[in-house]
């Protein structure tokens, strides 16, 4: 499994629609202080189900949709969209293509999607679950925690290794 | 349970010593179960020494040496049980040179299993990429995404 | 005292708003006393707004963001009240070429009252600095200190 | 004041003295990861008197001590000297150069001094509060703790803010 593409509207800093098509190997991601490099990552954790908001940098789901500038007005709702290159059959699903989506209100509802049905968030944790993909896992290293893999407690690095198995 | 996870405590420990040696160029890395009573499950230590010091504790590492050793965890663990995804937001910023080298390099070798997007300053890490997106902020404060060649980023 | 925190209040607050404007070239920023009772003393919020944007706290900004924000905040109390030395150690670490240029100019202003102290990996950092040295691990790890011109830290 | 001069010899990863000159202005120091960079920034602070374990990454007196490598033994002692020009009057003495020193043993036993006659810590302590260059000033940022600024409750902001009254 590999992330194809990522299509972000409304997300954060993303008023229009903004999409990057990913290869496999490395991907980098550049730019200025505050131009939205961060933004792209939390994109990523969000759409798979992220909910926390010490991860996200947001106290309610509404600070996570586009609050608007001098120039242009707020967005009503954000949405994030990843298609995965399913061929290796790594996510059990009979898809050789998988799109998740994830779209959030100012009302604070979510709404979540996999390959345009509607599903609940249980049932896509379930599913990133069984395939390694899940969220508190050592795969997203967020800016500046490189030094927390050093200071946990023991018993929450037993987690980290307890994940791996 | 109580097996899989010794045997994949083996593993990880395995890797991550080898990891730390190769980014140090020699030296010792170990994870160690902490000493509990029957009850609850142990915790685990990490023991780090660079080459040629006597230093063990990692408070006593250097800001550049734990952000290399904490790499050095990561890819053990990536190594032991690779994650199709992994997403790794400036880790390189401490780094020297020397060290970015060292870093891409093993980046390179995961890459075959795992594929990675990683946020960064640092020139030497993005000559090693296979795509760079440049993120920048408008005038209207919004984020656009623009895919670039080296050759962009050199003329900056 | 009173009194003369709160002459040192406003006099803080209104550096500290120039810095942060002088840093991202426009934007608001303010320090605020927060309300209590009578019988404790009011602590001190910090609110930064980048030109632009609709963000007011800070832990919604970005990584480099935040280093620019605390520096201007420093910077405030440094010129507020000059302090004769002045140590600091990798603050440039998040920051982008530009914003390193903006710290540095805000730096030399400053380096006329108070002695600056500087670690950085950052070669703009180093190009505007009066003195360089060079530390190096030795193989017995110990540690040497050499003094560098510009000229020796092009080549390595 | 200003710095002139600081001798190391002993303090950490420093085995043999070593010296370095500062004129006024910026002085900058860059090196390899490991190679002492921070250990230097950490003598300066030892040597005007600072005690708290956290911002010297030593958990007892012992630590800040030689340690001693594969090819040079361990160190009894430390010492570290710092010369500063004073010929602004800035510090409440008489003399246009002052030289603050202070040693450790691996008994634990601390030892200060100022112009070569021993004095105690609290002597120290109480010149440099007079003259604003304390210990828990702001002007000492430690690698990676520029965040922390940011971060401190509202109430030892207010301490900051404080100190520069
Ligand atoms: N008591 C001691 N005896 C010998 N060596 C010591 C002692 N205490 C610390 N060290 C060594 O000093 C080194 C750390 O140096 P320091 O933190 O100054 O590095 P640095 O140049 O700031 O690196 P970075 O760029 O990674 O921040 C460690 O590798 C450690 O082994
Ligand atoms: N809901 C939102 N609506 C509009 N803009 C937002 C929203 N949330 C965050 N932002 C903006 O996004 C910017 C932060 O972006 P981000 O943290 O991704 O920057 P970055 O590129 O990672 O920068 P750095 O290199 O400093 O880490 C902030 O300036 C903030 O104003
Ligand atoms: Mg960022
Ligand atoms: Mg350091």
């Amino acid at each position: 499994m590999y992330l194809k593409r990522l299509d972000v509207n409304g997300f954060k800093s993303f008023a229009g629609a903004t999409s990057l098509e990913f290869g496999g190997g490395v991907t980098c991601i550049a730019g200025p202080n505050g131009s939205g490099k961060t933004n792209v990552a939390e994109a990523i954790r969000w759409v798979l189900g992220e909910q926390a908001s010490r991860v996200l940098r947001a106290r309610k789901t509404e600070d996570i949709i586009f609050t608007g500038s001098a120039k242009r007005p707020a967005m009503g709702m954000a949405e994030v969209r990843i298609t995965l290159d399913n061929s290796d059959g790594w996510l059990p699903l009979d898809f050789v293509e998988v799109v998740v989506g994830r779209r959030a209100y100012r009302s604070g509802d979510n709404e979540y999607y996999l390959n345009q049905s509607r599903v609940r968030l249980k049932d896509l944790n379930e599913l990133f679950m069984k395939a390694q993909v899940g969220q508190n896992s050592y795969a997203f290293m967020g800016q500046g925690l490189v030094e927390q893999v050093l200071t946990l407690r023991p018993e929450d690095r037993r987690g980290m290794i307890e994940e791996a198995a | 349970v109580k097996e899989r996870f010794s045997t994949t405590f083996r593993k990880v420990n395995a890797s991550f010593k080898t990891y730390f040696q190769t980014f140090f160029g020699g030296g010792e890395a170990e994870l160690l179960l902490t000493r509990t009573d029957e009850e609850t499950l142990p915790g685990v230590d990490i023991i780090a020494q660079p080459p040629r010091k006597k230093v063990r504790t990692i408070n006593m590492l250097s800001g550049g040496e734990r952000s290399l050793t904490a790499m050095a965890l990561l890819f053990a663990l990536l190594d032991t049980n690779p994650s199709p995804i992994c997403v790794l937001d400036e880790v390189d910023a401490a780094l020297d040179e020397a060290n970015v080298d060292r870093f891409t390099t093993a980046l390179e070798k995961l890459s075959e299993r795992t594929q990675f997007v990683i946020i960064t300053h640092n020139r030497r890490t993005l000559e090693m990429a296979d795509t760079i997106y440049g993120v920048s902020m408008g005038e209207d404060s919004t984020s656009t995404v623009l895919s670039l060649r080296m050759a962009d980023i050199a003329a900056k």
